[in-house]
Formats: C-alpha cells, structure tokens, sequence
C-alpha cells in the first residue's frame, strides 16, 4: 500500500546540506501496524511527513496503493491527504482560535459530514480521550497533554484509512500514553493502517513491526515484509 | 528561598471554573533539586508558571527570598524573572525568525554582556547539547528535539539562580534525555535551584526531592524541609 524507492531528502541550509532521509526503502502493507524509533534529529518526521504527502523526496519515488504520488501536483496531493490520511503532528499545529470541539470539527467540516453527525462524533472522540470538560477550551486554556489528545482526536475523527502518529504520548504520563496507544490499536484494529513514531519504548514495542532510524537511514526493520 | 502558603489559582472558562492550583504549601531551600510528577492536566504547568512569575495566584502568598512577590507590578516581576530564573518552556517558545544562536543568545543581550563573550557562551551551551552543526537553522529547520534543547539551552546560558523546566525530554530519544539531565544536575551542582516538572519516571526519580501533584494539589512530598 505504501512503497519507498530509494528516498533522499535532503535540505538546503545556507551552504549547508543536510541529508535528512538517505536511501530509504520500505514497504508497508494497508493494515499494518509500525513504530518508529531513533535519536533525536535521525528522520523520523521527516519520513512520517513524507508518507504524510506533507513533503515530496528529493529523489526516489512513492507509490501509494499502487499510484506514484511524488507525480501529482501539491493540489492532487492535498486531496490524496484530506481523504485518505491523518496527522498527529509533533507540535500539534491546532488553530488557537477554535475551541477544541471546532479543532476536532474541522476535518469533518472539509469532508461534508451533516452538522448533526459531527457534534455527536466530535464528542465521542474527545469523551474517548478524557477531554470531554474540556471541549469549549481553546488551546491556550489546556495543558500540554490536553492539547497533544484534541490533536490526536483531529486525526483519527474521519477515520482515515492511513493514520500518522508523530509522537503522540510525548507530554503525557503514563496512564494517559497507554490510554492513547489502545486507541490507536483499537482503529488499527478496525483496518486503519498505522504508523507511530516514539521515544517511548513502551509505546515503540506495541507495535506488530518496529523500525528503526539512524542519520536518515532505516538501521533496522523487525519484520520487513519482503518488498 | 521559595515559599508557596495557602496557593489558589482558579481559571474561568465560559460558566465555567478550573481549580488548577488547590491549595498548594510548599517551601524550597536555595540549591535544591526537586522533580514534579503528576496526570496530563494536574496543574503541573500552572504552578510552575506561578513560581517562575509568569502568571499569579488567585489567593495565597508567594515569598521569594523572603519577598513578597505576589504584590509586585508585572514590570517589577518582569525584572527578578529576567534576572534570576531560566524557563524551560513545555512548547518550547523560540522565535522564528531568529537561529538558533540568535534565540540562545537574546537572554545575554537583554542583560547587557559584551558581544564577544556572547559569542563563546552561546556556542558553548550549544555545543555541549549537541546542537554545533544546527546553530545557524532556524526553529522550522530543526525536529522537535533539537528545538527542545535550543529551549533549554536558551534558559540555561545565563546560568540563572533559579532553573525551571517544563517536560525538558518530552521529544527526546532515552540517550539525549540522559545528556540533559546531567547538564541540568551540572548546574544545579554548581548551587542553581532546579526544578524538572516530568512524565519520565526516569528523569523524576533522578532528583533528590519529589514531588506528585493530583487534581491541582500537591499528593506526595518525599522532603519536605519542614515548611
Ligand atoms: N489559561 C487557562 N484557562 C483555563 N484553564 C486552564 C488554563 N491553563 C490551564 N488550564 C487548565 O488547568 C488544568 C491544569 O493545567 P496545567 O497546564 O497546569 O496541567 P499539567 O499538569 O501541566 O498537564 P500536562 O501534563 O498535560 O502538561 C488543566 O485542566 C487545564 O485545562
Ligand atoms: N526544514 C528543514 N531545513 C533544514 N534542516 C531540516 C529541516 N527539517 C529537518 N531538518 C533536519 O533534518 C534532520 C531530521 O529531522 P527530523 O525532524 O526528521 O528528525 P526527528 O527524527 O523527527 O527528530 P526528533 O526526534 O528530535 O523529533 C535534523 O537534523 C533536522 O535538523
Ligand atoms: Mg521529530
Ligand atoms: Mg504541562
């Protein structure tokens, strides 16, 4: 479903370059389930964007069910995304005037789910993650982790059938991180293909394969599914 | 040298009030290292903020170095915070446009040191977080952990009296969470105040004294010194 060739990324800084994703390969079946590990700086978002079609390679090419998408103009590439993929950023990117019931609103907004669908599904998924007293906040009015969940509502409220996951339990304890992680397995579960990137060994070992990177390589695959 | 009676510090939202501050005593001797755990949304956050004068009680009393603070002017906290206290910010808070030299440096500049020291004290700090090679990119141009330790290396530069940290490793792999934590005890061996608010078992048990906060108020206290 999702096929890496030989993916470079590399950016430009003054007369710096730096190579951010080195020779990636990867094959990754719909329905699968990874983790991404790795120091600090190793590539993971840069990666977990790149699948996200939030980025294009500098070279190598990306299939996606079959379709090389690194083809398709930034337009073609924002409507793959809006219907078939969802994003917890590792900054959270939620829009400071909305309150976090409209933050977890939008997608279904973009998608055209009818007005009563969406009140009922916004409040499911934020009751899910403990922020149901929280719902008229805007971002500023809510912890850290507060803000980290109505990120990961965002993501998973259309049910998309690839969900990214950019460290999703990294600003919240423990019970909260293991919370979050059967939600996620729990969509796994119902065929949504998902990839979580983590510091957290705990949270890295659920995962049925765990990858892991080093200066903008794949160093290792746990169960490289031969392609 | 911290000395928290009888602290409250409610929010409104809407019809709504947060109890996130409840009735929080404490008392912190100068040179201490404390650790401050607690549930995604115990008010971790909030008392710290209110101990780095970055926000007020609803009521209580806060004595710095037998000062009250509480009922200073904004500007006069304004002053003792750029003075004596580093933060370490949960969303770390860089300036965009500015390097990461240039946000690591605005603290020297604001306290008048000589632009040839600035230099070298800032490259230093940068070097020892293993940032070298990133100090010209700016905070988009960086992964979240690297902008989390141009955060605390920003706060720690000027070697402040008082050093509060917020999630300090969140975005951090096992190894550089380790590295930060001992340049942190560096510092507080060297007699600066540290505080780490944390989720990371092992980053909160590295401190001499530990606290637990539940639903705004402070659970557990292994030391109390008696105050
Ligand atoms: N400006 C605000 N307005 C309204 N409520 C607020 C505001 N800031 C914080 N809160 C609420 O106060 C409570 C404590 O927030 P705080 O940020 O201190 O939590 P925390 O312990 O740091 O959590 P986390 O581990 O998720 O960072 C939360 O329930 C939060 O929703
Ligand atoms: N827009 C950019 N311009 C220049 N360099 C960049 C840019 N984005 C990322 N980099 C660099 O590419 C490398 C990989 O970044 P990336 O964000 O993928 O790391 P990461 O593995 O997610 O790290 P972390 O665990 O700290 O989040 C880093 O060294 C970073 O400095
Ligand atoms: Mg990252
Ligand atoms: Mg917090």
């Amino acid at each position: 479903m999702i096929e890496l060739s030989h993916i470079h990324r590399n950016f430009r800084v003054g007369n710096q370059m730096v190579p951010a994703l080195d020779n990636v390969n990867l094959s990754i079946a719909a329905g699968e389930y990874l983790s991404i590990m790795g120091p600090s700086g190793s590539g993971k978002s840069t990666l977990l964007n790149l699948i996200g079609l939030l980025d294009r390679p500098t070279s190598g090419i990306y299939r996606l069910d079959g379709e090389d998408v690194t083809v398709l103009s930034d337009r073609q590439q924002a409507e793959v995304r809006n219907r078939r993929i969802g994003f917890v950023f590792q900054a959270f990117h939620l829009v400071p005037r909305l309150t976090a019931a409209e933050n977890v609103e939008l997608p279904l907004i973009l998608a055209g789910v009818p007005v009563a669908q969406r009140a009922e599904r916004v409040e499911r998924v934020l009751a899910a993650l403990g922020l149901a007293d929280r719902s008229h906040h805007k971002p500023e009015q809510l912890s850290g982790g507060q803000r980290q969940r109505v990120a990961i509502a965002r993501a998973t409220v259309m049910q998309p059938a690839v969900l990214l996951a950019d460290e999703p339990t990294g600003n919240l304890d423990h019970k909260s991180g293991q919370d979050v992680a059967q939600i996620l397995e729990q969509l796994n579960g119902g065929g949504i293909t998902l990839i979580v990137v983590t510091h957290d060994l705990a949270i890295g070992q659920r995962a049925r394969r765990r990858l892991h990177m080093l200066d903008g390589r794949l160093e290792r695959d746990s169960g490289a599914s031969g392609g």
